[in-house]
């Protein structure tokens, strides 16, 4: 997958970092200091619908020219995540109670055209 | 769509092209809707009563040190394979508030906040608490842990038995949580102890006794056909 840059506008995976500190919740949650809230955005043109991530190879992207001929008009694909990994969160509950958790699927790691 | 002529992105994604003034704003909005959604929170806890540092500081560091001696030696806890699919799975430190004192026994009071319609299975229950040496040193020490007058544990230790010790608490936690009370009352007694059992009691301290129990919590109506 992509990291998003200036250069492309294709589906790719915009990297954001909020603190928690930015949002004043560091004082009930101990642990991490913030996350990477990720997420996709760009153009899924017919050449690259369907594919999972833009890694493809070069036969990858003949095959879809073939199939992006072959493609119905109209057809809508879009750029969306395709890998998430869990995010560990350590946090005070409103008893004072220290409670630690995994979030599954909490961080967009890869994207990729629908 | 996003104010200021942005290029409207994929409509069927919903994700707009997100201005540079717009982004930082909308995505801690949108980092807060998913954390306090991802922890099937309300609303964001208000902490009335901090807990010391070192009091945390301590309870994490014995947390993982119970962790690491249950996974090397397969004991009353299996090491822990993580919950299901479609469960969470928690570890729980709570730290106790002293209810009354004497010189041999005290009351300590958990407070809890089930979470509305979920279900909360119990997998590892354990109490910690600091016992100072006697001055004595000669008579051993028993530590007795009851609830509403239940006996729930009992343990002698060796006389110069200063230092953290653990009682093992899973049946009463487990039919604690089946239940909808919020706050669980134990009552500890130490014989042979000097003042009272454990030197933790007062709030403040780091030594404060605390509870670690390890949970998976299943939202009903996620109940997963298993075929």
């Amino acid at each position: 997958s992509l990291r998003c840059d200036q250069t492309s506008d294709l589906c790719c995976r915009k990297d954001y970092y909020v603190d928690f500190r930015d949002i004043g919740w560091n004082d009930w949650i101990i642990k991490p200091e913030g996350y990477q809230i990720n997420y996709c955005m760009g153009q899924c043109p017919p050449h690259v619908a369907s594919s999972p991530g833009m890694a493809s190879s070069s036969h990858t992207a003949v095959l879809n020219l073939i199939r992006a001929h072959n493609l119905q008009p109209g057809g809508q694909s879009c750029c969306v995540p395709t890998h998430r990994r869990p995010l560990s969160i350590l946090y005070f509950d409103r008893n004072s109670n220290i409670l630690k958790t995994d979030i599954p699927d909490m961080i967009v790691e890869a994207c990729g055209c629908s | 769509s996003v104010q200021g002529g942005g290029k409207p992105g994929c409509p069927a994604c919903r994700m707009p092209t997100l201005e540079p003034g717009t982004e930082r704003r909308f995505l801690l909005e949108l980092a807060k809707r998913q954390v306090l959604e991802k922890l099937h929170l309300m609303e964001r806890p208000n902490v009335t009563q901090p807990v010391p540092r070192l009091a945390v500081t301590n309870a994490l560091r014995h947390l993982h040190v119970g962790q690491a001696q249950r996974d090397r030696q397969p004991g009353p806890f299996a090491p822990w394979d993580g919950p299901e699919a479609d469960e969470l799975g928690y570890e729980i430190i709570s730290f106790a508030k002293t209810e009354f004192s004497s010189p041999s026994s005290m009351g300590l009071r958990f407070q809890f906040s089930q979470g509305t319609g979920q279900d909360v299975h119990i997998l590892q229950a354990q109490l910690w608490l600091y016992v100072r040496a006697p001055q004595s040193g000669l008579s051993p020490v028993t530590l007795r842990v009851s609830q509403a007058g239940a006996l729930l544990s009992e343990r002698q230790l060796e006389a110069r038995a200063g230092g953290w010790h653990t009682v093992s608490l899973l049946p009463a936690l487990q039919a604690f949580f089946r239940g909808q009370e919020k706050t669980l009352r134990l009552e500890l007694e130490c014989r042979g102890c000097q003042a009272n059992a454990t030197a933790g009691s007062d709030a403040g301290s780091s030594h404060q006794p605390f509870l670690v129990a390890k949970a998976t919590v299943r939202k009903p109506g996620q109940q997963v056909a298993k075929r």
